[in-house]
């Protein structure tokens, strides 16, 4: 899975 | 995470006490767009849904989620209700269809994945990216702003422009990891915010009035 759908961020 | 996210997200966090602490002394929420406010409701509410679906980030980012979520519907109750005589609509009149109809649109054509919650998370960035824009066209309407209320656009400014060196940071230590749809999103919000830092820099910061040259 990219980073991008983690959505880790706030 | 990275320093520069958590001095965003710190910046984040005290742009809303400043918020609220504007009203609350003031008792009053004149200068204060309820659109844009109530857009961050939206945003918040369409973005965090994840912290019913069980995929957990940590403590922080669930801690944060929730304040978030919930300072936005008390600052809506405080100037719906609480303070509902200070505030004007006759200047609040930028138009909030202008705003969700492309950004719902932009979020069901670019999205990571044609799925419910992810395409409201797209849509959630998106109108994040403008969710500003009632409030500094309300700015631009009166022409000048209380010192405090510029105070909270300006730590809600650095908040969005430091996510900008955190994906740098983030791109250089996660092998090239990006995510472009925050980004592109990340990098427009940030640039509506350059006028308003012009005016804060050269005026609030040196000890005058933030007023718009006529």
């Amino acid at each position: 899975v990219p980073a991008a759908e983690k959505h880790d961020e706030l | 995470m990275n320093l520069f996210r958590l001095v965003a997200d710190l910046s984040h966090l005290a742009s809303i006490f400043i918020l609220l602490h504007k009203i609350q002394t003031t008792r009053s929420c004149r200068g204060i767009s309820i659109k844009t406010q109530l857009l961050y409701v939206l945003v918040f509410v369409t973005r965090y849904l994840d912290l019913f679906t069980g995929d957990f980030v940590s403590i922080y980012n669930s801690v944060m989620k929730l304040f978030f979520i919930g300072s936005s519907c008390y600052i809506i109750y405080l100037m719906r209700i609480k303070y509902k005589p200070t505030n004007d609509p006759s200047i609040d009149t930028f138009r909030l269809e202008y705003i969700l109809g492309p950004t719902a649109v932009l979020a069901l054509i670019f999205n990571y994945k044609f799925t419910f919650l992810e395409v409201l998370w797209a849509f959630s960035i998106y109108l994040e990216a403008v969710a500003i824009l009632p409030q500094l066209f309300m700015l631009q309407r009166t022409g000048e702003a209380e010192t405090i209320t510029t105070h909270y656009l300006a730590a809600l400014g650095i908040y969005r422009g430091l996510y900008i060196p955190n994906w740098i940071y983030r791109y250089f230590t996660e092998g090239g990891a990006i995510d472009p749809i925050a980004v592109v999103a990340g990098i427009v919000q940030t640039a509506l915010y350059v006028d308003f830092f012009y005016v804060y820099f050269t005026k609030v910061l040196q000890g005058q009035k933030f007023e718009l040259p006529a």
